[in-house]
C-alpha cells in the first residue's frame, strides 16, 4: 500500500506590510 | 577500435538548481531588470515557472532559508519594479499575470489535494514535499492585489482624458450637429475643438491596446473580465457625472449620440467576448440617462414612463436631468415645472441613495480564482535571452 506522505512543515512568512518594514530599515541602515 | 558511448541525458525533473550567492542574480536578470518584450514569443509567466522551479529545489533539498530568503527576494523584487515602473501597463499587468501565476503554481503543487484535481500524474510527482507555503501564498495574493489596484489606476489615468470628449462631445452620428440645442451650438468644453479631443475610436483603440497586452501576457480571464468591469464603471461615472453637471449636453441629439456610443462599446464587449464581465449592467445609469434625454416628457403617462424605465437612476438624477433638459429649438418645449413635480411624486416611495454624482473612483473588490496549468515543469526551456545560465537543470 502507499506510503502515507510526510506532513510538510510550516514556513512562517511576515505579511506584505512588514516586509516593507524590513525592506525600508535595510535600506536605511545600508550606506 | 573506438567504441561511442552514448551518454545517457538525464531526465529532468523540473527543478532548477543554483548557489546562494547567485540569488540575488537571479532576481536581478528575472525579475528587476527583466523587460517584457525579451519574453515574447515563449510561454507567458516564464518567470513565476522558473522561480517554482528553484523553490521546488529548495524545498527538495529541504532547504528552509533557501526557500525563505528566495520568496522574500522576489516579493521586494516585484515590488522594486512596480515602484519604479508605476505610470506602466505593460510592466505592471505582465507582473500581475506572474504574480498570479506563481501563486497559482503554489497551489497547484501544494499537495492539498483541494488544489490538485486537474493534475496529471507526472504533475503530481512536481509537488513540494517538505514545506507548507500557505503563508506566504496569502503574501503573494496581498501583492496580487496591490498590481491589480496599480494596473487600474494606470488604465483610468490613461482612459479618463478621453471620456468626456468621446462620449459628450464628439458627433459621429452625421447630420446631428445641426441638432444641437440653439445658443449652445460649438459652446461644448474647451477640450472638444482643441488637441485634446477625442472620439469613441480613440478610447476603442485604448482597450484594445489593454486587452492584447493582458492576453498575450496570460493573465487569468477572470481578472481580464474584472479589469473591463471596473473599466466600464469608471467611464459610465466620469459621463454620468458630467452629464448631471452641463446643461449643453442634456438633449436629445446628445441622448442619441451617446445611445449609440454605447451600443458600440457594447459591441466591442462582444467582439472581444467579454460581455459575460458584468461591464454593461454596470453601464445601465447611462444607457437610462440617454433613453431619458430622448423620451417625451409632457403628459403624465411620458412620466410614467420615464419612473419605470428609469430604474437605475436615483430621484435626484433624474430630476436634475430633466432640470437641465435643453430644447433643440423652439418647437421643442421645456419640461415643465409640473411635470417634474408629477416624476417626483411617483418617485416619493423609492428609497435610493441621495448622492447625485457617482463615486468614479469606486473599486470593485477583485477576486483571483485558482486557475491550474496543464504545463509540466519538465517541458519548459529557459531562453538563453534570460542570462540564467547558472541554473542548474535537476
Amino acid at each position: 500500500c502507499a506510503r502515507r506522505p510526510r506532513p510538510r512543515v510550516l514556513l512562517k512568512a511576515p505579511t506584505l506590510a512588514e516586509m516593507e518594514e524590513m525592506n525600508t530599515s535595510e535600506e536605511e541602515e545600508s550606506p | 577500435r573506438q567504441v561511442a558511448v552514448q551518454r545517457k541525458e538525464k531526465d529532468f525533473q523540473g527543478m532548477l538548481e543554483y548557489h546562494k550567492e547567485d540569488e540575488a542574480l537571479l532576481i536581478r536578470n528575472l525579475v528587476t531588470e527583466l523587460k517584457p518584450q525579451a519574453l515574447a514569443g515563449t510561454v507567458p509567466c516564464l518567470p513565476a515557472y522558473i522561480l517554482y522551479m528553484c523553490i521546488r529545489h529548495a524545498d527538495y533539498i529541504n532547504d528552509d532559508l533557501k526557500v525563505h530568503s528566495l520568496l522574500t527576494s522576489t516579493i521586494n523584487g516585484i515590488k522594486k519594479v512596480l515602484k519604479k515602473h508605476n505610470d506602466d501597463f505593460e510592466m505592471t499587468s505582465f507582473w500581475l499575470s506572474n504574480t498570479c501565476r506563481l501563486l497559482h503554481c503554489l497551489k497547484q503543487y501544494s499537495g492539498d489535494e483541494g488544489f490538485m484535481t486537474q493534475n496529471s500524474a507526472k504533475q503530481n510527482e512536481h509537488c513540494l514535499k517538505n514545506f507548507d507555503l500557505t503563508e506566504y501564498r496569502q503574501v503573494l495574493s496581498d501583492l496580487s492585489i496591490q498590481i491589480y489596484q496599480q494596473l487600474i489606476k494606470i488604465a483610468e489615468g490613461m482612459l479618463q482624458p478621453m471620456i468626456v470628449s468621446a462620449m459628450l462631445e464628439n458627433e459621429s452620428i452625421q447630420g446631428l450637429s445641426g441638432m444641437k440645442p440653439t445658443g449652445y451650438r460649438k459652446r461644448s468644453s474647451s477640450m472638444a475643438d482643441g488637441d485634446n479631443a477625442y472620439c469613441l475610436e480613440a478610447i476603442i483603440r485604448q482597450m484594445n491596446s489593454f486587452h492584447t497586452t493582458m492576453c498575450d501576457q496570460g493573465l487569468d480571464p477572470e481578472i481580464v473580465l474584472q479589469v473591463f468591469k471596473q473599466l466600464f464603471y469608471m467611464i459610465t461615472a466620469v459621463t454620468l457625472n458630467n452629464l448631471l453637471l452641463r446643461k449643453d449636453v442634456c438633449s436629445w441629439s446628445t441622448g442619441m449620440q451617446l445611445r449609440y456610443n454605447i451600443s458600440q462599446l457594447e459591441e466591442w464587449l462582444r467582439g472581444r467576448n467579454l460581455h459575460q464581465s458584468g461591464a454593461v449592467q454596470t453601464m445601465e445609469p447611462l444607457i437610462q440617462a440617454a433613453q431619458l434625454l430622448q423620451l417625451k416628457k409632457k403628459t403624465p403617462e411620458d412620466a410614467e414612463a420615464i419612473c419605470s424605465l428609469c430604474t437605475s437612476l436615483s430621484t435626484q438624477q433624474i430630476v436634475k436631468i430633466l432640470n437641465l433638459y435643453t430644447p433643440l429649438n423652439e418647437f421643442e418645449e421645456r419640461v415643465t415645472v409640473g411635470f417634474i413635480r408629477t416624476i417626483q411624486a411617483q418617485l416619493q416611495e423609492r428609497s435610493d441613495a441621495q448622492q447625485l454624482l457617482l463615486d468614479y473612483k469606486h473599486m470593485f473588490p477583485v477576486l483571483f480564482p485558482f486557475n491550474p496549468s496543464s504545463l509540466t515543469m519538465d517541458s519548459i526551456h529557459i531562453p538563453a535571452c534570460l542570462n540564467l545560465e547558472f541554473l542548474n537543470e535537476v
